[in-house]
């Protein structure tokens, strides 16, 4: 199983859709300070559900949506949509669309191949795949930092979780 | 439930014991500080490491780069015990110079034999370490690009 | 007493509005957010800035990166509003890319004719931008050795 | 005026008498991890009394001493001295020596051009020299990431204590 393509559209600094296909195995993101590198890994954690807004860098969910919307329907969206090749070579994809309305209200959707489904039934689904939200597969620039900063309690409560 | 803990720990230890060889060269291991009566609730847990045949130390009088793979090491013990099919790292080479970099690369290409890698990194040794490269921009005034896939 | 606080922001502003520009090629400037009342046991500061003609972002939202220019700034600004005979910096090029790194050691460079710079640094512009170079080791086992001052 | 030249004695990871000579302008100092680099500028700190036991990674100052000590008395003991040129071609130097007995207790001294004084009348000459406890013309390892995730208020205190 491997992330096999990563669909951003409008989140945080990417503008309308780009694709960024992936391979197995070892790869490596490189660029400038403030290009954009970090707000990849917060896609992924977007879509899967795996993070707080805080998590991502975000005051609240609304300011994931790239500043430079102007779609004339006076709504701002943003999309993320994930691919996974599975181990018998099928597509598995999971998104999420996060829409605003002009007032600042915002709702989010997941969907599992397109059709919608709750946070719960896809971390159920993904659990299968062996992604999980109380997991460190993510490692996000500082956590080495806050590990290291931790006082002794926090750290036995990350192997509570895990237990 | 108190054996689900204990199990998830030695096994937590054990990884740590031997990534931290493989990372730097030296020894470390978790220490549980619990009182008398077993009560894990209140439990500490330590990271004591020697690195480089240095006397036992506490992380906090470790230099920046030995508190980096010493935490480091702890974090790949968690994710050995819960493996996942990918993992995605951002710039966790920061505090290390270019051997400890190259060790890290190492091992993480290594590990790639079995799980997908994706690893955010300025540092040379890692690039040359990963099997290709995806190069991200951001012009002045404009939206994020996401450039060629180098092999 | 509210007098001298205001006198050292305004310097400081001022200074950090300055710094800011030649390290990130952008604008920044800091914000005090106090009551109606003038009361500033109260007040706060915020760094607020836009790099390379982004829109303007909270400290929390940038990069590491830019978070790391826009500290930098502000503690540039604190010292030359109280200039010393010399600086001491450890690392503080850690998170910034190659081009970054670049800057901040020509600004060195440059203030370095007029204070004695020690800047502990891993990165290859930082380590050309200087005048000379002190290298240190310790092999296992042994003493911390100083070796050959390169120029 | 410049730091001329640094001489530590057991301090830290440093053995018998290291002497370190320094140049006006701009130096590097590099090596790699865990080598000794930030325990240069904990000495500075120790020599001129700028930070805590803490401010220099130790949870007590007898931490200070390089672990090796046996030097069969018994006690143990660390020495810096940091010479400084003054604008006048002339020498300037502090010193600092900390003693730990074989019970545990430690007692530092201060001196100036090798005469006793107090912390505060080291801190008094200090000033006049622009150098200021409360200044940040060393930034430690850590530092920059302090800064940044401070709140508002501590980052206005630092303005109130330069003022
Ligand atoms: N909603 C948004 N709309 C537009 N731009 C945004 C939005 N949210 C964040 N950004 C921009 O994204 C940039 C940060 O990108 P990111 O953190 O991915 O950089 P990075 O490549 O990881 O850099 P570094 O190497 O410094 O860590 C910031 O400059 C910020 O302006
Ligand atoms: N009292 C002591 N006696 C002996 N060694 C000590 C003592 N205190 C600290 N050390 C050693 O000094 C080393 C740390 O040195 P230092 O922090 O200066 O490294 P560094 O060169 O800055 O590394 P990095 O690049 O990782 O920041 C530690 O490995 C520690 O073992
Ligand atoms: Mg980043
Ligand atoms: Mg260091």
């Amino acid at each position: 199983v491997h992330v096999k393509r990563l669909e951003l559209s409008r989140f945080k600094s990417f503008g309308q859709t780009t694709k960024i296909p992936l391979l197995p195995g070892f790869t490596v993101v490189s660029g400038p300070n403030g290009s954009g590198k970090s707000n990849i890994l917060d896609a992924l954690l977007f879509a899967l559900g795996l993070a707080s807004s805080r998590g991502m860098r975000a005051e609240r969910l609304p300011d994931l949506v790239n500043h430079n919307q102007s779609n004339g329907k006076g709504s701002a969206e943003t999309t993320v949509k994930v691919t996974f090749a599975l181990d018998d070579e099928t597509e598995w994809s999971v998104a999420r669309r996060l829409r605003v309305t002009q007032e600042g209200k915002y709702a989010s959707t997941f969907y599992i191949n397109d059709e919608t489904c709750t946070q719960s039934q896809l971390h159920e689904q993904l659990r299968q795949l062996r992604i999980y939200p109380e997991g460190y597969n993510v490692v996000l620039q500082g956590d080495v930092t806050r590990i290291i900063s931790m006082n002794g309690r926090e750290r036995r409560e990350i192997i509570d979780e895990l237990a | 439930r108190l054996e689900a803990f204990h199990e998830a720990f030695d096994a937590v230890n054990e990884n740590f014991q031997t990534i931290f060889a493989t990372l730097s060269d030296g020894d470390g291991y978790l220490q549980l500080d619990k009182s008398e009566d077993d009560d894990i609730s209140n439990a500490s847990l330590n990271l004591i490491a020697h690195p480089k045949g240095k006397p036992v130390q506490r992380l906090h009088s470790m230099s920046g780069g030995e508190k980096s793979l010493t935490a480091l090491s702890f974090i790949f013990a968690l994710q050995r015990y819960r493996p996942s099919p990918f993992y995605a790292f951002d710039e966790v080479d920061m505090f290390l110079d270019g051997a400890n970099v190259q060790r890290l690369a190492t091992m993480i290409k290594q590990q790639a034999e079995q799980a997908q890698f994706i690893v955010v990194s300025l540092r040379r040794p890692m690039i040359e370490a990963a099997a290709r490269t995806i190069g991200v921009t951001q012009a002045r005034g404009a939206y994020t690009q996401v450039l060629g896939i180098q092999l």
